[in-house]
């Protein structure tokens, strides 16, 4: 039992009906499946990735039976009788009809039809079989494919790419972005579908799809998932946006390694005065830089006398176990006394290196 | 690996296997950190619980344990939350392990590529893995020298799938060298031009049925793509923020 490995054994039926994933075989009249399928993957997993699911679609392009695909899919992902839990077979005609019509066009390119449809296994129709045959309206093309006017499937990925593959020309009709249902980033040609705009994902070149998703007060930054929170609860060590999206790069080393925090939406230093040798573990290990190298106490430049805003280590910061560095600071009503920043330089872990070659005297 | 030869021991110190019980191995894996692998998103379809799942390190030979074996137990899986079992794209998941490796000459972890750091199309880098050879599955890790080929050349070889910028290509229009069936999870590693450290590029992920007669490169997730969220989630976890 693919789904439950841990309670099955030799008595139990394993047999269930799940939601049809495989996204060539997702426009059937059906929408549920079961496992194995005619062709003996055992997940549909194992389905996306196989030899029959290439080979099929290809086929489907040379025309050679209006309902190859509907047969294929009845293979690929077997329509689950929601009562008994068993597949249903596609019905031997169809696969007679299937197999006589394109079988031929295979050979030409020196490949074989599936070995796993012999045609025989499948029940012949009748009133008192229950197996499938395709309606008159079945899709004749799968989701991957796109429809020409003239009837013929073509790739999905050949439609709008500037060459004619329709017989009809019909696949470079059309060809916006709207025209077929997409989003077209702004600046681009690229088209990308609704639901990835505004989702958190950069889809778009420049985050196009990602801008101007939020609408938030003064006093609120906006999450990576474009929630809004509060400014105060930004890097304060404790997550607020849902994608944890408050607390990310909070802590970086900015011109002379200077420990930077961006804490409430601005910059702050880290006074030194009470900097310890853990926190420079800590902040490099945070910052996924391995260990601290050095840590020095740079004086703050008196260009800029009274205008730096300064972070304090917690006194009980060594209680806070597991926090991050942004968590273990806070602000506090006086300047740094002796308005020293913290300046780190860490260094990688090693990695990437193999054992030297033992030499043997021979 | 198809094509392959039989590694050194200890040539490939970041290569991990991925083993659940009764099966044993079921995928690669990759350290990159003394708590921290990398393996595909697909080996965990079905399977998603940490506790049915170990990571053995340090090992050549799957039957002999070898005295440089570490094994550890998965302390969580973090699957990427846009993987897509359709279509096998965004195919990565980052692993924690109950508690850290020992590092050793066995045993260390290989480097993560920087921001946009890719493999220029024609470079050589190596495969390795435990999966099918085409006649048989090996005992011994396998290793196989893999040329990295373009996405558009790529998706010449598969139209009937998108290549994502999520995926890398590397392999041969014939399939001579090629990782199959329980190489998945596992590296495709590169050598830096100086320094001579190897940089972690890809993830098996998939591919033509391997051992068939329709043949064409492998299929890697683009670990260069997800270097930002890799780093990101390993700190979410590490300071308990999720």
């Amino acid at each position: 039992c693919p789904s439950t490995p841990s309670t099955c054994d030799a008595r139990n039926n394993c047999s269930h009906c799940e939601p049809i994933t495989l996204e060539l075989c997702m426009n059937l009249p059906y929408n549920s499946t079961t496992y194995p399928n005619y062709l003996g993957h055992a997940t549909q997993s194992e389905s996306s990735v196989s030899w029959e699911s290439s080979l099929f679609p290809a086929l489907v392009q040379t025309n050679c039976y209006k309902y190859l695909m509907f047969f294929a899919c009845t293979m690929l992902v077997p329509k689950c009788d929601s009562h008994t839990h068993q597949r249903v077979p596609p019905c031997r005609s169809l696969c007679r009809s299937s197999k006589e019509r394109c079988e031929s066009v295979l050979g030409i390119v020196g490949l074989q039809w599936p070995e796993d449809t012999d045609c025989n296994q499948f029940p012949e129709d009748g009133p008192s079989v229950t197996c499938l045959l395709p309606d008159p309206d079945v899709d004749e093309c799968s989701p991957s494919h796109f429809k020409c006017r003239s009837g013929r499937c073509v790739l999905s990925s050949k439609r709008c790419d500037g060459h004619m593959d329709c017989d009809d020309d019909s696949d470079e009709d059309n060809c916006g972005c709207v025209e077929r249902g997409l989003w077209e980033c702004p600046g681009t040609r690229l088209c990308i579908k609704h639901s990835m705009i505004c989702d958190g994902f950069p889809d778009c070149p420049l985050l196009k799809d990602e801008n101007n998703c939020s609408v938030c007060e003064d006093n609120e930054l906006a999450c990576n998932n474009h929630q809004c929170i509060h400014r105060t609860l930004w890097c304060d060590g404790t997550k607020h946006c849902s994608d944890s999206s408050d607390e990310w790069d909070c802590v970086s080393l900015s011109e002379g390694s200077v420990v930077t925090v961006f804490r409430t939406g601005v910059d702050y230093h880290v006074c030194g005065d009470d900097w310890t040798m853990d926190l420079s573990q800590l902040t490099c290990s945070q910052l996924g830089l391995g260990g601290p190298a050095s840590v020095s106490l740079v004086p703050d430049p008196p260009s800029v006398p009274g205008r730096r805003r300064w972070l304090h280590v917690h006194p009980d910061w060594r209680q806070r176990n597991g926090s991050a560095l942004q968590g273990l600071l806070e602000k506090r009503g006086h300047a740094c006394y002796s308005r020293n920043r913290v300046s780190l330089h860490c260094s990688r872990e090693d990695c990437g290196l193999r054992p030297a070659v033992r030499l043997y005297k021979r | 690996i198809l094509g392959g030869r039989v590694s050194r021991p200890g040539r490939w110190p970041w290569q991990c296997s991925l083993q659940s019980d009764p099966s044993g191995h079921i995928c690669g894996c990759v350290l990159i950190g003394k708590k921290w692998a990398l393996t595909v998103a697909h080996c965990f379809e079905g399977r998603e619980s940490a506790d049915l799942w170990k990571v053995v390190l340090g090992i050549n030979n799957l039957d002999h344990p070898s005295p440089y074996l570490q094994t550890r137990g998965v302390e969580s899986i973090i699957v990427h939350p846009r993987y897509n079992r359709a279509v096998v794209d965004y195919d990565i998941s980052v692993v924690e392990l109950d508690r850290e490796v020992e590092v050793t000459g066995y045993v260390r972890p290989v480097c993560l590529p920087g921001n946009g750091q890719l493999p220029q199309p024609d470079t050589y880098c190596y495969i390795t893995g435990w999966g099918h050879m085409g006649n048989r599955m090996p005992f011994k890790l396998q290793e196989g020298e893999v040329r990295i080929i373009s996405l558009s050349q790529c998706q010449s070889y598969f139209d009937m799938k998108t290549i994502t910028s999520r995926m890398l290509c590397a392999g041969y229009e014939a399939g001579t060298v090629d990782s199959c069936m329980g190489d998945s999870g596992g590296p495709l590693v590169c050598e830096e031009p100086h320094g001579g450290s190897w940089t972690l590029y890809g993830l098996t992920s998939w591919g033509s049925v391997c051992f068939s007669k329709v043949l064409g490169p492998g299929v890697y997730s683009n670990v260069t793509h997800f270097t930002p969220w890799i780093h990101r989630q390993i700190y979410l976890h590490t300071f308990h923020l999720h």
